[in-house]
C-alpha cells in the first residue's frame, strides 16, 4: 500500500508511533501511556501523546492538562502540553459531558484529525493510546500510520486474557510488532499487616506472554499513588519517580 | 419512530428489554449482568441474557457456558443455556482468538442477528451487556429495541465518572429510563487484619448518583470470590448465594 503524500509530511516529522493496547478496558492502558509518555519525556526525547479513545477520553485529565487548543494556521490546531508531553484528545475539544454517539465513519474522521490536523511539530515517538476492542478506530489506525510497535496492557485474569489473544491476533494481522507486555494490577499488599493478595488473578498475562515469545516489560502492582495519580493528574512517574511502579 | 413488523414479533415474546451499560470498559458491568440475570432467574422469571459485546464477549466464560449454538429451523439458532438463563454471545460463534475486525455495519447486522435469528421462545426480561463506549453497538441497540430501562455500574474513582456521565447523556437522548447505579468495586478489606482500602476511590459514584436523583441499588466490595467466580463461570449469586455481595 504506497502511502499518500499526506502520511509522508506527518511520518517526516515523527519518527516513531507506538500504540498502547490492551483489548479489554479498565486494564490500566490510559494510566501506562502517559506513564510511558513522561517516561520517555524524562530521558530526553520529544513526545507526543495521542488520544484515540474517541468515546471515553481519560487522558487530559490524567497528565493534568485542560482548555481548548489554540489555532495554528489553516485548519491546524496545536496539542496541549504538560509534563514536556504534546497531548491531543477529543477530551479537549469538547466538554466532559459530551457523549460522542457517533457511528465508524465519525470517529474514523476525528482520528484523522487529530493525527493531520494537528501541529505536532518535530517528535521522536508519539504514544497512541487505543480505545478497547479491534472496531473502527483499530482498523483506521493501522490503515493511516504505520506503526513501529504496539505494547499490550493486562491484568492477570483469565478473563482479560481472552481480550489479549483478540489484540494480539489483530496486531499480527496488521504485521505490527509487538514490543512487549505490561501486568497491571498484579498484586495488592495491605500498608498495615503487609499480606499480599492476588485480587485479579495471579500471572495469567505473564504466562502468556512466556508461551508467545512476548518479552514482560514490566509487572505493576496496586497501588493507592498510581490510582490517585491520575485522578489528580499526576502521573506516578512525576509523583514517585523512584518507586517500583516508575522504573517499569 | 413506528416499529417495524419483525420488532412487533420479538417485542410480543420478550416483555421486557434492560440494557447494563457503564461508559467505561473493566467496571464489572458484564460481571453484574451475569449476576443480574442468575439472580432474577433465582426469583421465578424467565430470563435471557444477550452479550452485545461483539469485540470483546465475556459472558459465556462468565455463565459457564461453551459449545456451538444448535439450529432452530430457518435461519433461527437456539440460545445456550446454564443456571436456567439462555445466552446468545459472538463468543459462541467464533473461537476465543479470533478477533472481530469489523467496522460499525458488521456489527450492527451481529447484533440484528442477535436479536432476531435466535430463537429465545418467551422470556420475561433479556438482560444485554452492552460493551464500553456510545458508538455503533450502542445506537443500533437503542434503534432496534424499545428499552425498558438501564442499569449502570461503575467505579467509585473520577475516571471512571468521566465515562458514566457520557452514558448518562446517550440514555437521556434516546429516552431511557435509567433504573439505577451499581457502585462496584468499592473497597477492598484485608482478609488477615480487617483493615479497608478505597483502592479505587471512595463514594465518587454514590455521590453522583444522589445528585443526579438516581437510586444506589448497591455497593459491592471487591472481593476474591467475585473474580474467581467470573473466571470459574459460577457468578457469585450461584456461589454464595447468602453473601453481601449476591444481595445487592
Ligand atoms: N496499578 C494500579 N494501581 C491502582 N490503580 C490503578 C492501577 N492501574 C490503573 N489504575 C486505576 O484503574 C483505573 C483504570 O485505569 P485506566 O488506565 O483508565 O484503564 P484503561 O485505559 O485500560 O481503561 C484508573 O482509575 C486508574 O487510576
Ligand atoms: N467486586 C469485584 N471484586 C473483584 N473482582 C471483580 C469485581 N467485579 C468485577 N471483578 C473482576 O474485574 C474484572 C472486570 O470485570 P468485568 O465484569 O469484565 O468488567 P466490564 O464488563 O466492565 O469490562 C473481571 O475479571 C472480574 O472478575
Ligand atoms: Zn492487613
Amino acid at each position: 500500500v504506497p502511502m499518500a503524500p499526506r502520511e509522508k509530511v506527518l511520518e517526516s516529522k515523527i519518527r516513531r508511533f507506538v500504540a498502547v493496547a490492551s483489548g479489554k478496558g479498565g486494564v490500566g492502558k490510559s494510566t501506562t501511556a502517559v506513564n510511558l509518555a513522561v517516561a520517555l519525556q524524562l530521558e530526553g526525547l520529544r513526545v507526543g501523546l495521542l488520544d484515540a479513545d474517541v468515546y471515553g477520553p481519560s487522558q487530559p485529565r490524567m497528565l493534568g492538562v485542560s482548555g481548548r487548543p489554540a489555532a495554528a494556521g489553516g485548519d491546524m490546531v496545536k496539542p496541549l502540553e504538560n509534563y514536556g508531553v504534546k497531548l491531543m484528545s477529543m477530551g479537549l475539544l469538547v466538554p466532559d459531558d459530551t457523549a460522542m454517539i457517533w457511528r465508524g465513519p465519525m470517529v474514523q474522521s476525528a482520528l484523522t484529525q487529530m493525527l493531520d490536523a494537528v501541529a505536532w511539530g518535530v517528535l521522536d515517538v508519539i504514544i497512541i493510546d487505543l480505545p478497547p476492542g479491534t472496531g473502527d478506530i483499530q482498523i483506521s489506525l493501522a490503515q493511516q500510520v504505520r506503526l513501529a510497535g504496539a505494547v499490550i496492557v493486562s491484568t492477570p485474569q483469565d478473563i482479560a486474557l481472552l481480550d489479549v489473544v483478540k489484540a494480539l491476533t489483530m496486531f499480527e494481522k496488521a504485521e505490527v510488532p509487538v514490543l512487549g507486555m505490561i501486568q497491571n494490577m498484579a498484586s495488592w499488599q495491605c500498608p498495615d499487616c503487609g499480606r499480599t493478595d492476588h485480587i485479579f488473578g495471579d500471572g495469567g498475562a505473564a504466562r502468556e506472554a512466556k508461551k508467545r515469545g512476548i518479552e514482560l516489560l514490566g509487572e505493576i502492582p496496586l497501588s493507592l499513588a498510581v490510582r490517585s495519580g491520575s485522578d489528580a493528574g499526576t502521573p506516578i512517574v512525576v509523583a514517585e519517580p523512584q518507586s517500583a511502579q516508575a522504573k517499569t
